[in-house]
């Protein structure tokens, strides 16, 4: 389903029933504002345009009876595929645990979104093992062990360590835990702090984690393709899962980071309990997006 | 010299993409591009080298009129209400607060207010440990605005200057935890009816849009007196500010820069227009 305000756009300036280059220029000036309005990037949100437009005025649109939808269906299916193709799976390990480790900005979700993926996991028939390796926060082992305690999964901490040998540790002793899949739980971080990216590459050089995420908060602005694609150059980035969807954010981040990221969103965040966890749908997020 | 000269329109459209890159928004950017499309006209602008440096002067007018203050009781404590949406900063922005007045030798008293989330109560009181401040707290799921009136009680008792209510991250799209915020607010009445004193919205610097309907629903629920805009240490602008300032007139008090208690700044106009166009 197309969003109402992309609608009006298109009823408004197709008026006529024929569409002209003129018209289609205006009608693409006014979707440039749409996105960028709903935080898509500036860069992401020209090159997109230019797209639809080469699409638009190429498709011999100008002769066709049926142009204004064909229009719709141009800007709604190059938006659907610069997000898709759906790809909502966990990569799981042959021989050993299996290792997910979730990254991100401060404050992005990344504790509450452990839990929740623990509790999707146990849905699935796994047994998840929680790892604490965020000790730096004020409290942020006792959240990740409520949330454990919640679920009825254990959670691994030690907090004189340091986070890469915390995490080397506790994909060892999974299998010991009767566990086979490892949610590491790391701290908040800029992707300009050179000494705590550098933490992250020792994790995932110690742990070879099978799941890489990016976790990422939906009203992200402008910055996110900054963030996304420092994570990614670092890391390079298996999946990306987006929060606090339940929101009103038009979420045009969703946009941006798949262009840098090279990576699929995976997972939407849509509340603060457990439960609220689902897979990404990027027909739902165009239309979002769209206003 | 011709009248009513143009402008160059490339600059301008240069302009317009440092502007939206920063999160400044498409209807204030507009509004600064025309408007500079008519001060060049007019002649108020000497030449296309001034072009920028007119920008800046103007918004750093419009900064700079800002009260960024704190309010202060005139008897008794002050009291602050901290609020904004899931993960922004707030808890640790009232510990920056703490630190701050602290500094200024006044006797500052915590209200652990957030009783949903995990572990909130307790992040707190390990800021509270560290810069060795009292915290009334109770238990996880209490009702927050008893957590606060308990507070208040505490802080006429114990004669505290500032008392810094924490409360539990919410959507401004949730009607029910919304209105809880007003009952807060208004529960904090009972006891001092000037309360409270000082409310703060607390922004993520990376946050888009989004930021200018949170502070417009937040403003409506508890009506704000400033903003403490976070993570500026890292690569996001903030940019929004200017457009909440233009909208609601609330202006920013203070700035976060870093994870750590002394990583707060009282809010300087100048140093941000000049950092949202470096
Ligand atoms: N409404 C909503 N809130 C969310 C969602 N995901 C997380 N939150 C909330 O966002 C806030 C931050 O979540 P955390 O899990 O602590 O974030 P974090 O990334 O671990 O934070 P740091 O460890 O400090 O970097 C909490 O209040 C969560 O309850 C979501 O999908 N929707
Ligand atoms: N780099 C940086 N990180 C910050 C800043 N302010 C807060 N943080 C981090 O952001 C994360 C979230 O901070 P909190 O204080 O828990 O946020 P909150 O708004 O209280 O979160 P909820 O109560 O869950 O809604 C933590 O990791 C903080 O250390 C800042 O100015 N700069
Ligand atoms: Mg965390
Ligand atoms: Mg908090």
């Amino acid at each position: 389903t197309i969003s109402d305000k992309f609608q009006d756009i298109s009823r408004r300036i197709f008026s006529g029933g024929k569409l002209t280059e003129k018209n289609i220029e205006e009608a693409i000036r006014e979707i440039r504002t749409a996105l960028l309005e709903a935080d898509v990037n500036y860069g992401v949100a020209k090159t997109f345009i230019q797209r639809v437009k080469e699409k638009a005025l190429g498709e011999q649109l100008v002769k066709s009876v049926k142009a204004r939808e064909q229009f719709i269906a141009i800007v709604f299916d190059e938006l659907v595929s610069l997000m898709g193709p759906v790809d909502t799976s966990i990569s799981f390990a042959e021989k050993r645990a299996t290792v997910i480790m979730m990254a991100g900005l401060q404050g992005s979700g990344k504790t509450t979104t452990c839990g929740k993926m623990a509790k999707f996991l146990i849905k699935k028939g796994h047994r998840p093992l929680l790892v604490a390796a965020d000790i730096q926060r004020p409290g942020a082992i006792e959240q990740l062990q409520i949330l454990g305690e919640t679920l009825g999964v254990p959670v691994f901490s030690e907090p004189n360590w340091t986070p890469p040998k915390i995490c080397a540790k506790a994909v060892a002793e999974a299998s010991k835990k009767n566990c086979d899949v490892v949610i590491l739980d790391t701290a908040g971080r800029l992707h300009i702090d050179e000494g705590l990216m550098k933490e992250l590459g020792e994790i995932k050089k110690k742990t070879k984690p099978d799941n890489i995420f990016l976790v990422t908060d939906s009203m992200t602005g402008q910055d996110a393709v900054n963030s996304a694609q420092e994570f990614h150059k670092l890391l390079g980035l298996d999946g990306v899962v987006l929060t606090k969807l339940d929101g009103d954010t038009r979420g045009g981040a969703a946009l941006s980071i798949r262009e840098v990221a090279g990576c699929p969103i995976k997972f939407v965040g849509m509340g603060e309990t457990l439960d609220r966890l689902e897979e990404f749908d990027p027909q739902r997020m165009a239309s979002r997006i769209l206003g | 010299f011709q009248l009513g000269r143009k402008i160059d329109e490339n600059f301008l459209e240069e302009l317009e993409e440092k502007l939206i890159t920063a999160d400044v928004g498409v209807e204030t950017t507009l509004y600064l591009i025309s408007s500079l499309r008519e001060s060049y006209k007019n002649k108020e602008i000497e030449n296309k080298e001034a072009i920028l440096d007119f920008l800046k002067e103007t918004l750093k007018k419009k900064l700079s009129k800002k009260e960024n203050t704190i309010a202060r009781a005139s008897e008794g404590p002050t009291v602050i209400l901290v609020a904004g949406v899931n993960g922004v900063g707030k808890t640790t922005s009232i510990a920056k607060l703490t630190y701050y007045f602290s500094q200024e030798g006044k006797k500052v008293i915590l209200a652990a207010s957030d009783t949903f989330r995990a572990a909130a109560i307790e992040q707190l009181e390990k800021w509270a440990q560290r810069l060795d401040v009292d915290i009334i707290k109770q238990k996880m799921g209490a009702d927050p605005a008893a957590v606060a009136f308990d507070a208040i009680e505490a802080a006429v008792a114990r004669k505290a200057d500032i008392l810094i209510v924490d409360t539990a991250g919410r959507l401004h799209t949730q009607k029910n935890l919304m209105q809880e915020l007003g009952k807060i607010s208004r529960v904090m009445k009972k006891k001092i009816p000037d309360a409270p004193h000082e409310v703060l919205l607390v922004l993520d610097s990376t946050t888009g849009q989004n930021a200018i309907v949170q502070a417009k629903q937040f403003d409506e629920v508890i009506s704000l007196t400033g903003i403490f805009l976070t993570k500026l240490d890292g690569t996001a602008k903030g940019g929004v500010v200017l457009a909440i300032q233009n909208q609601l007139e609330t202006p920013v008090k203070f700035i976060g820069l870093g994870e750590q208690y002394e990583d707060i700044e009282v809010f300087d106009g100048e140093r941000f227009v000049d950092a949202l166009f470096s």
